[in-house]
Protein backbone atom coordinates (compact mmCIF):
# COMPACT_ATOMS: atom_id res chain seq x y z
CA UNK A 1 0.00 0.00 0.00
CA UNK A 2 1.34 3.19 -1.00
CA UNK A 3 -0.18 6.72 -0.47
CA UNK A 4 -1.64 6.98 -4.11
CA UNK A 5 -3.41 4.08 -3.72
CA UNK A 6 -4.80 4.78 -0.48
CA UNK A 7 -5.84 8.60 -1.75
CA UNK A 8 -7.07 6.64 -4.87
CA UNK A 9 -8.97 4.50 -2.70
CA UNK A 10 -10.38 6.90 -0.24
CA UNK A 11 -11.30 9.31 -3.78
CA UNK A 12 -13.35 6.02 -4.91
CA UNK A 13 -15.08 5.86 -1.51
CA UNK A 14 -16.02 9.31 -1.56
CA UNK A 15 -17.31 9.60 -4.81
CA UNK A 16 -19.71 6.43 -3.90
CA UNK A 17 -20.61 8.33 -0.80
CA UNK A 18 -21.45 11.42 -2.85
CA UNK A 19 -23.86 10.16 -5.21
CA UNK A 20 -25.49 8.23 -2.88
CA UNK A 21 -25.48 11.25 -0.77
CA UNK A 22 -27.01 13.44 -3.44
CA UNK A 23 -29.70 11.03 -4.45
CA UNK A 24 -30.74 10.46 -0.36
CA UNK A 25 -30.90 14.36 0.49
CA UNK A 26 -32.51 15.11 -3.09
CA UNK A 27 -34.81 12.05 -3.27
CA UNK A 28 -33.45 12.23 -6.77
CA UNK A 29 -31.61 10.38 -9.33
CA UNK A 30 -31.69 13.07 -12.00
CA UNK A 31 -28.63 13.87 -13.85
CA UNK A 32 -27.43 10.33 -13.47
CA UNK A 33 -27.20 7.27 -15.99
CA UNK A 34 -28.96 3.85 -15.02
CA UNK A 35 -26.89 2.20 -16.81
CA UNK A 36 -23.51 3.49 -15.81
CA UNK A 37 -24.46 2.40 -12.19
CA UNK A 38 -25.56 -1.48 -13.94
CA UNK A 39 -22.26 -1.71 -15.29
CA UNK A 40 -20.52 -0.86 -11.96
CA UNK A 41 -22.40 -3.26 -9.89
CA UNK A 42 -21.29 -5.34 -12.69
CA UNK A 43 -17.91 -4.65 -12.60
CA UNK A 44 -17.80 -5.14 -9.04
CA UNK A 45 -19.67 -8.12 -8.99
CA UNK A 46 -17.25 -9.98 -11.18
CA UNK A 47 -13.98 -8.72 -10.36
CA UNK A 48 -14.25 -9.54 -6.39
CA UNK A 49 -15.51 -13.02 -6.29
CA UNK A 50 -12.29 -13.79 -4.96
CA UNK A 51 -13.83 -12.60 -2.08
CA UNK A 52 -14.14 -16.37 -1.39
CA UNK A 53 -11.07 -17.91 -2.87
CA UNK A 54 -8.61 -15.44 -0.94
CA UNK A 55 -7.96 -13.44 2.06
CA UNK A 56 -5.94 -10.53 1.79
CA UNK A 57 -6.31 -8.12 4.07
CA UNK A 58 -9.23 -7.04 6.24
CA UNK A 59 -8.97 -3.59 4.55
CA UNK A 60 -9.37 -5.44 1.15
CA UNK A 61 -12.09 -7.64 2.60
CA UNK A 62 -13.84 -4.96 3.81
CA UNK A 63 -13.72 -2.03 0.67
CA UNK A 64 -14.74 -5.00 -1.54
CA UNK A 65 -17.59 -5.81 0.31
CA UNK A 66 -18.24 -2.29 0.63
CA UNK A 67 -18.32 -1.53 -3.39
CA UNK A 68 -20.79 -4.28 -4.24
CA UNK A 69 -23.23 -3.53 -1.68
CA UNK A 70 -23.15 0.24 -2.21
CA UNK A 71 -23.10 -0.58 -5.93
CA UNK A 72 -26.49 -2.46 -5.75
CA UNK A 73 -27.97 -0.31 -3.12
CA UNK A 74 -27.81 2.57 -6.29
CA UNK A 75 -29.03 0.42 -8.80
CA UNK A 76 -32.13 -0.36 -6.13
CA UNK A 77 -32.48 3.68 -5.37
CA UNK A 78 -32.05 4.62 -9.14
CA UNK A 79 -34.61 1.46 -10.24
CA UNK A 80 -36.76 0.99 -7.36
CA UNK A 81 -37.15 3.64 -4.47
CA UNK A 82 -36.22 6.83 -6.83
CA UNK A 83 -37.68 5.72 -10.07
CA UNK A 84 -40.20 8.43 -10.72
CA UNK A 85 -36.85 10.79 -11.17
CA UNK A 86 -34.89 8.84 -13.07
CA UNK A 87 -34.30 10.42 -16.60
CA UNK A 88 -34.72 7.27 -19.02
CA UNK A 89 -35.04 9.47 -21.85
CA UNK A 90 -31.52 10.35 -21.83
CA UNK A 91 -30.17 7.63 -20.46
CA UNK A 92 -29.92 6.31 -24.15
CA UNK A 93 -26.41 4.85 -24.45
CA UNK A 94 -26.48 0.66 -26.00
CA UNK A 95 -24.96 -1.14 -22.92
CA UNK A 96 -24.69 -4.66 -24.87
CA UNK A 97 -22.43 -2.18 -27.07
CA UNK A 98 -19.98 -2.47 -24.24
CA UNK A 99 -21.06 -5.59 -22.80
CA UNK A 100 -20.15 -7.73 -25.64
CA UNK A 101 -17.03 -6.15 -27.01
CA UNK A 102 -15.75 -5.75 -23.73
CA UNK A 103 -16.53 -9.81 -22.90
CA UNK A 104 -15.40 -11.41 -26.15
CA UNK A 105 -12.04 -9.12 -25.40
CA UNK A 106 -11.84 -10.51 -21.80
CA UNK A 107 -11.85 -14.02 -23.40
CA UNK A 108 -9.09 -13.13 -25.80
CA UNK A 109 -6.85 -10.87 -23.62
CA UNK A 110 -6.21 -12.65 -20.49
CA UNK A 111 -3.40 -13.83 -17.84
CA UNK A 112 -4.92 -17.02 -17.78
CA UNK A 113 -7.91 -18.77 -19.26
CA UNK A 114 -10.00 -19.79 -16.50
CA UNK A 115 -13.28 -18.44 -15.46
CA UNK A 116 -12.58 -16.27 -12.73
CA UNK A 117 -9.31 -14.45 -14.48
CA UNK A 118 -11.53 -14.22 -17.30
CA UNK A 119 -14.25 -12.26 -15.28
CA UNK A 120 -11.69 -10.41 -13.41
CA UNK A 121 -10.14 -9.40 -16.55
CA UNK A 122 -13.79 -8.60 -17.98
CA UNK A 123 -14.20 -6.35 -15.00
CA UNK A 124 -11.26 -4.50 -15.59
CA UNK A 125 -11.98 -3.81 -19.12
CA UNK A 126 -15.58 -3.09 -18.29
CA UNK A 127 -14.34 -0.55 -15.71
CA UNK A 128 -12.95 1.49 -18.04
CA UNK A 129 -15.43 2.06 -20.50
CA UNK A 130 -18.40 1.84 -17.64
CA UNK A 131 -18.43 5.88 -17.47
CA UNK A 132 -19.38 6.55 -21.23
CA UNK A 133 -23.79 6.17 -20.45
CA UNK A 134 -22.84 8.80 -17.85
CA UNK A 135 -20.87 10.81 -20.38
CA UNK A 136 -23.06 10.32 -23.14
CA UNK A 137 -26.17 11.70 -20.83
CA UNK A 138 -24.14 14.63 -19.69
CA UNK A 139 -23.55 15.62 -23.20
CA UNK A 140 -27.28 14.74 -24.77
CA UNK A 141 -28.55 17.27 -21.49
CA UNK A 142 -25.43 19.93 -21.74
CA UNK A 143 -25.50 20.33 -18.09
CA UNK A 144 -24.55 18.44 -14.64
CA UNK A 145 -25.31 19.40 -11.29
CA UNK A 146 -22.22 20.04 -9.52
CA UNK A 147 -22.75 17.42 -7.00
CA UNK A 148 -22.79 15.35 -9.71
CA UNK A 149 -19.71 16.70 -11.19
CA UNK A 150 -17.70 16.67 -8.17
CA UNK A 151 -19.19 12.52 -7.97
CA UNK A 152 -17.07 12.61 -10.79
CA UNK A 153 -14.22 14.00 -10.33
CA UNK A 154 -13.71 12.02 -7.43
CA UNK A 155 -14.61 8.82 -9.75
CA UNK A 156 -12.30 9.70 -12.74
CA UNK A 157 -9.82 10.74 -10.04
CA UNK A 158 -9.75 7.31 -8.55
CA UNK A 159 -8.01 5.63 -11.61
CA UNK A 160 -5.61 8.25 -12.11
CA UNK A 161 -4.41 8.02 -8.55
CA UNK A 162 -3.95 4.02 -9.54
CA UNK A 163 -1.69 4.61 -12.34
CA UNK A 164 0.65 6.69 -10.19
CA UNK A 165 0.37 4.06 -7.64
CA UNK A 166 1.39 1.38 -10.56
CA UNK A 167 4.61 3.33 -11.85
CA UNK A 168 5.67 3.77 -7.98
CA UNK A 169 5.06 -0.26 -7.64
CA UNK A 170 6.94 -0.40 -11.01
CA UNK A 171 10.06 0.82 -9.47
CA UNK A 172 10.16 0.03 -5.86
CA UNK A 173 8.20 -3.28 -6.25
CA UNK A 174 8.68 -4.60 -9.57
CA UNK A 175 4.63 -5.11 -9.73
CA UNK A 176 3.40 -4.87 -13.46
CA UNK A 177 0.25 -6.15 -14.80
CA UNK A 178 0.21 -4.86 -18.52
CA UNK A 179 -4.02 -5.52 -18.39
CA UNK A 180 -4.77 -3.12 -15.51
CA UNK A 181 -2.42 -0.57 -17.03
CA UNK A 182 -3.46 -0.21 -19.79
CA UNK A 183 -7.13 -0.11 -19.09
CA UNK A 184 -6.72 2.43 -16.16
CA UNK A 185 -5.06 4.66 -18.55
CA UNK A 186 -7.79 4.41 -21.06
CA UNK A 187 -10.53 4.90 -18.35
CA UNK A 188 -8.46 7.88 -17.11
CA UNK A 189 -8.43 9.30 -20.82
CA UNK A 190 -11.98 9.23 -20.86
CA UNK A 191 -12.78 11.73 -18.03
CA UNK A 192 -10.03 14.33 -19.29
CA UNK A 193 -12.13 16.47 -21.31
CA UNK A 194 -14.44 16.11 -18.43
CA UNK A 195 -12.16 17.14 -15.63
CA UNK A 196 -10.71 20.29 -18.24
CA UNK A 197 -14.42 21.18 -18.05
CA UNK A 198 -14.34 20.41 -14.49
CA UNK A 199 -11.13 22.55 -13.47
CA UNK A 200 -12.05 25.71 -15.66
CA UNK A 201 -15.78 25.96 -14.65
CA UNK A 202 -16.76 24.21 -11.48
CA UNK A 203 -14.29 24.57 -9.44
CA UNK A 204 -14.94 28.22 -10.45
CA UNK A 205 -18.08 28.36 -8.73
CA UNK A 206 -19.82 27.94 -11.92
CA UNK A 207 -22.32 24.70 -12.84
CA UNK A 208 -20.80 22.60 -15.29
CA UNK A 209 -22.68 23.55 -18.99
CA UNK A 210 -21.22 21.85 -21.60
CA UNK A 211 -20.33 23.93 -24.92
CA UNK A 212 -23.25 23.66 -27.67
CA UNK B 1 -0.73 -23.82 -14.26
CA UNK B 2 -3.31 -23.27 -12.26
CA UNK B 3 -1.96 -20.77 -9.88
CA UNK B 4 -4.59 -17.89 -9.10
CA UNK B 5 -2.48 -14.50 -9.18
CA UNK B 6 -3.50 -12.96 -6.14
CA UNK B 7 -4.81 -9.44 -6.45
CA UNK B 8 -4.42 -7.07 -3.82
CA UNK B 9 -5.93 -3.87 -5.81
CA UNK B 10 -9.21 -2.66 -5.89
Amino acid sequence: MNIFRLIGDMSHLLAIVLLLLKMWKTRSCAGISGKSQILFALVFATRYLDLFTAFISAYNSTMKLFFISTSLVTVYLMYFKFRATYDANHDTFRLEFLVVPVGGLAFLVNHNFSPLEILWTFSIYLESVAILPQLFMMSKTGEAETITSHYLFALGSYRALYILNWVFRYYFEGFFDLIAVVAGCVQTILYCDFFYLYITKVLKGKKLSLPA
Amino acid sequence: TFQIRLKDEL
